[in-house]
């Protein structure tokens, strides 16, 4: 079973919009999905149309109540399951301070079955706490979307310090398999700019020790489009909504890429 | 002193541009501007070129090391103070934990002196932690950028419940200004009916007893405008940036807007 971070600290980057599409994406090749969102603000989980069922069964009671964590598993469809969010989750950090082992709970509840999924992906927050800290000592690949904005090669060099951090003290099996270019802004010279600035940083890693050393950044952008910000007040992924914007194209391509990248192609 | 909060839990919603650039229209228009970065990602500090001397001397040291206010505030402009942010504010949160009065510790700092400043503007982090409530405890008005997408509606009723509750236990003169329409995407028909709906909520509490019950939309919308991603780069305001365009206009538009609001207009 496959498990993805969705991670940059960075707020309004498009990790929800990827954890949804890009998760979307895949379970339309037929994989079949589990979605976890570690954000206390919740958007995979309205996103979703569950904040009503969230109450109660959702990240924080499993994380803090010893909630099984399969009565948390709530389908959204035939090939996609959601673990939600709920605004309790927010106490999650300040309550979990000082317990042993804070950072890789789901991790261990997760490896104690064997679950009908091909593919975890994890939503994270906005922030490099203990919600982030677990979805990167649970993972084996770390995907992480990215405006390509001023301050996106500084908000990736902090965000590998840590995944150095987790890699070395508490995930061998970390990996970060790339960067997707989100809310790209075709024909400006600023994103054009950036991308060249992170490809630059990534290609100074290959054949290093890092756990980015084998990172890409994904041919397929996800290009700025209104659909896109439209479709989570519709309850939809983009292919229900709109299966043939532009945001469909390049979250299917994407899903395509990401395939060939897990298959090793 | 006027004491203006930039806050909004969502990330990435243009917080630190309108900080940055709202902050510069009101010294263009004289005002005398010391704004305060207590986003430990620390973006303003970078947008005006401060990282390298925030290092030990930032809101970190102001409010766990006991360093005196006037020693972290760094001079940007004849008309513009930074006090900076840098990496060691992440550990706030935790650290002020148990720490009795934590929620007014810039309060009292900021309150036990006489200040050269018209208007003291705080850059919130995408959070209503420890940070978040401290800007809220000493502002006596309070700015909501919004970017006019899904779930606009749903942050701003979460903001306000903690607006309430810091205006019923901690801060009687705190009240709501209004709303920043930022990123606005001309022409399309969710900025628009997210801007209506957002209307809606705010005429409902009208002639009520809530802090936001005097609170508007800006008529002055921000804008979608590459010049106002560009600008942080270069360590500058719109305004030294790219003086005639879009983000320059809209930017120095609010500002003339706000202070209407500030005098009683
Ligand atoms: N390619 C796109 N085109 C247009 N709008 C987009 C695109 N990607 C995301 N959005 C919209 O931009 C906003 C921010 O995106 P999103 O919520 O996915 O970012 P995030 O990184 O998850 O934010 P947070 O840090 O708050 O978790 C949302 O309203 C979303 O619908
Ligand atoms: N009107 C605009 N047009 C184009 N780009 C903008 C505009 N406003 C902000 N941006 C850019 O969008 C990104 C997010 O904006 P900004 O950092 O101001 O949001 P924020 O709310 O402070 O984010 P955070 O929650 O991380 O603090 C930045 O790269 C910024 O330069
Ligand atoms: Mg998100
Ligand atoms: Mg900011």
């Amino acid at each position: 079973m496959e498990c993805i971070a969705i991670i940059n600290q960075k707020g309004g980057v498009g990790k929800t919009s990827t954890a949804v599409n890009l998760g979307a994406g895949l379970a339309q090749r037929g994989k079949r999905m589990l979605l976890i969102d570690l954000d206390p603000q919740g958007h995979l989980t309205t996103h979703f149309g569950l904040d009503g069922d969230a109450a109660g069964r959702g990240v924080y009671e499993v994380l803090t109540q010893n909630l099984p964590i399969e009565e948390a598993i709530h389908p959204y469809s035939p090939t996609i399951s959601v673990i939600p969010s709920n605004v309790d989750l927010a106490a999650a950090e300040v309550e979990l301070v000082s317990v042993v082992g804070r950072e890789v709970i789901l991790r261990d509840l997760l490896a104690a079955k064997n679950w009908p999924y091909d593919i975890v992906m994890l939503d994270c927050p906005p922030s490099l706490g203990i919600l982030s800290l677990n979805a990167l000592c649970m993972s084996t690949r770390v995907l992480i979307p990215v405006q390509p904005h001023f301050l996106a090669l500084q908000g990736a060099g902090k965000l590998f310090e840590t995944i150095a951090l987790v890699n070395h003290r508490l995930n061998p099996k970390l990996s970060v398999a790339g960067m997707v270019m989100c809310l790209y802004d075709a024909g400006t010279r600023l994103s054009a700019e950036v991308v060249d600035d992170l490809a630059k940083f990534l290609d100074s890693s290959r054949g290093t020790k890092v756990p980015w050393s084998n990172a890409r950044i994904f041919k397929n952008v996800i290009r700025r489009n209104v659909k896109l910000a439209e479709c989570p007040s519709y309850g939809q992924s983009i292919f229900e909504y709109a299966p043939r914007s532009n945001g469909a194209t390049d979250y299917l391509a994407l899903a395509d890429e990401l395939l060939e990248v897990i298959d090793g192609r």
